[in-house]
């Protein structure tokens, strides 16, 4: 009977990743391949293609602005020293941060349909859902980030966009310092080759996590940690028969991940303290007093 | 609760990000 339980539940997860992730590693990695039908992504590589981009992608790349009163990205006086040049790079980069923003926030949106669908998630605690996702999406977020990304960069806007790993490291700090470690962190993290199926499970491990700070009924969140655990450990061993240690070295990722979300979450932390940008309502939400 | 205003609505009811 253990046996079949665990299938109901990869199935149950693996199906609700499919229907609530508009981007996944199968369709992210034909485009990356060049083999799709649909038209190839525009390559971003440098200011001039962002532009163009920004412009032919519209519908995907929109950046709201959430700046409060204390004025926004288009905020001429601030800089008023800067050339006119330099000025017009530091606001696409705003923008572009904009554009990341707005890709974060719809992805937390599809994450909190995800978990709402993760048998047994609903029925906790509505505080220790917060708490979950508070302290999950961001790990998840960057998993998922794997998928769309290669050596050379990252698939955008719904895959119409790829933005290359130069270029985003060609922008001046701290904005030139975001990707580099999440590309580093996709680069080892998809040499295991996993697929969608086992990335359903591992990004509903992550979520619901017995250890995150706060939670009201640890139990419970840990007796449904375990079973998505041992439904991936199992999963893993029936998907992947060659590699045997493939479970234990993805459970290491965990760490890998939450290493690099403190270190993202000091970086949004710096940015907004230093630069003329804003942060969206829900982002402020989960970085508040994260760690 | 109010810290977490709209991860609790989110959580309630489908937003669509284009709300939010």
């Amino acid at each position: 009977p253990m046996e079949a339980d665990h299938k109901i539940l990869v199935k149950q997860i693996h199906e609700a990743y499919m229907k609530n992730f508009n981007m996944n590693k199968a369709k992210a990695r034909l485009i990356l391949t060049g083999k799709t039908s649909t038209p190839q992504p525009l390559i971003i590589h440098d200011m001039e293609t962002f532009q163009l981009a920004e412009r032919t992608l519209a519908v995907h790349m929109v950046s709201g602005d959430y700046a409060e009163s204390d004025g926004g990205v288009g905020d001429r006086q601030v800089f008023p020293a800067v050339a006119c040049e330099e000025l017009e790079q530091r606001e696409a980069e705003a923008r572009l941060f904009h554009c990341c923003q707005s890709t974060s926030v719809e992805t937390v949106t599809e994450l909190t349909e995800f978990a709402k669908a993760v048998p047994g998630f609903q029925s906790l605690d509505l505080n220790d859902q917060v708490t979950l996702l508070k302290y999950g999406v961001y790990e998840a977020l960057f998993t998922l980030l794997a998928s769309c990304m290669n050596k050379d960069g990252l698939l955008v806007a719904r895959g119409g966009g790829f933005i290359t790993r130069e270029f985003l490291k060609s922008l001046r700090r701290p904005f030139g310092d975001m990707m580099e470690p999440k590309f580093q962190f996709a680069t080892r993290f998809n040499a295991l080759e996993l697929d969608d199926s086992d990335l359903a499970l591992f990004v509903a491990a992550i979520i619901c996590c017995g250890d995150r700070p706060g939670l009201v009924d640890v139990s419970l969140v840990e007796q449904l940690q375990e079973s998505i655990v041992q439904a991936l450990r199992l999963h893993l061993l029936a998907n992947h028969p060659d590699d045997t240690f493939l479970f234990p070295r993805l459970l290491q990722k965990l760490a890998d991940l939450r290493e690099l979300v403190t270190e993202h979450a000091q970086l949004v932390q710096e940015i907004k303290t230093n630069e003329d940008t804003s942060l969206h309502p829900l982002l402020q939400e989960i970085y508040r007093d994260m760690y | 609760k109010e810290k977490h205003k709209i991860l609790h609505q989110l959580l309630q009811n489908s937003t669509s990000p284009v709300d939010l």
